[in-house]
């Protein structure tokens, strides 16, 4: 039987566990294995690693319980911003993308820009003009707001400012 | 941020990261995410990476690459490439990381110093398995 493997992360910090509730944690455990499955699904039917990666991102990045794509950390100005990148091993192709705010799933542009442009990392509005000629769907900056992000914002600017995370 | 590593059913491997960035990061500020080497990083048949943590501190560790290397020129397992890629310039590098990392072999590899990494992976399809905690 030939191999197939997947596997994800969604963050790493240091917390107080009083401060992630039971609840937290189960949805965590949730999203993860959403994800698990979602690639999972792609390598079981012999499709590619790209693939899988993409299909495991693109749910986590759906999900406001990540920091991608909905529930993005907001910015010094309240905004989102979004960076991503795609590599294949088979080949050391790549695609990046960087301060993009309107592209629904960066790692989509990511995955565009590794296989049709002839760069390979774009930033801000030329990668968004870039997803745009590609089709990929775009959203508008309020898409990606969560009201807890919106609220952890307002309470933590400072502290934030000064220790950050990504 | 979120990554994924994957291998298929052709021997390939593929890295891919994702992040919204940092709390009241100043407008223009770039993660390792998406830079080459820092953030993420996959080559055939050593290892696809794909890493968390405080950006910063990342890319001047060039934590992707460097577990590459670890496995490539110094003939390290995964986990144990993973680990060092981690600890090793604690001094010089002092700040949050995490990673996971995946081979050509099926072997995973998560390190992280953290007290919180949520992570998991699932092998030929087996049920996935899934953690938060350091001593999960």
């Amino acid at each position: 039987m030939k191999k197939f493997a997947i596997a994800i992360h969604a963050g790493a910090e240091t917390v107080k566990r009083e401060d992630i509730s039971k609840e937290q944690e189960t949805q965590y455990r949730e999203g993860l294995q959403e994800a698990l499955a979602a690639g999972n699904a792609v390598l079981e039917k012999g499709g590619s690693a790209l693939d899988a990666v993409v299909a495991a991102i693109e749910k986590m990045e759906n999900n406001p319980l990540f920091n991608a794509g909905i529930g993005g950390n907001l910015n010094i100005h309240g905004e989102t911003a979004f960076d991503a990148a795609i590599m294949d091993g088979k080949n050391l192709k790549s695609g990046s993308v960087g301060s993009i705010r309107y592209v629904k799933n960066p790692i989509k542009l990511a995955r565009v820009v590794m296989e049709k442009c002839r760069h390979n990392f774009m930033v801000d509005t030329g990668a968004e003009e870039f997803a745009l000629s590609q089709g990929l769907e775009l959203k508008p900056p309020s898409h990606f707001v969560t009201e807890e992000k919106l609220k952890s914002w307002h309470q933590n600017y400072y502290d934030d400012y000064l220790k950050g995370h990504d | 941020t979120v990554g994924a590593v994957a291998l298929d059913q052709n021997g390939n491997l593929a890295a891919a990261t994702s992040t919204g960035g940092l709390n009241s990061q100043l407008k223009g500020r770039l993660s390792d995410s998406p830079l080459i080497g820092a953030g993420t990083y996959a080559n055939n048949p050593y290892c696809a990476v794909s890493c968390t943590g405080k950006g910063e501190v990342i890319m001047r560790g060039v934590l992707a690459h460097e577990v590459y290397a670890l496995v490539k020129y110094a003939g390290e397992g995964l986990q144990t490439a993973s680990e060092k890629a981690v600890t090793m310039h604690k001094a010089l590098l002092d700040g949050d990381m995490g990673l996971v990392s995946l081979n050509q072999q099926q072997e995973v590899a998560f390190a992280f110093n953290t007290n919180m990494m949520k992570r998991g992976y699932s092998l030929g399809g087996a049920a996935p398995l899934v953690a938060l905690w350091d001593n999960e």
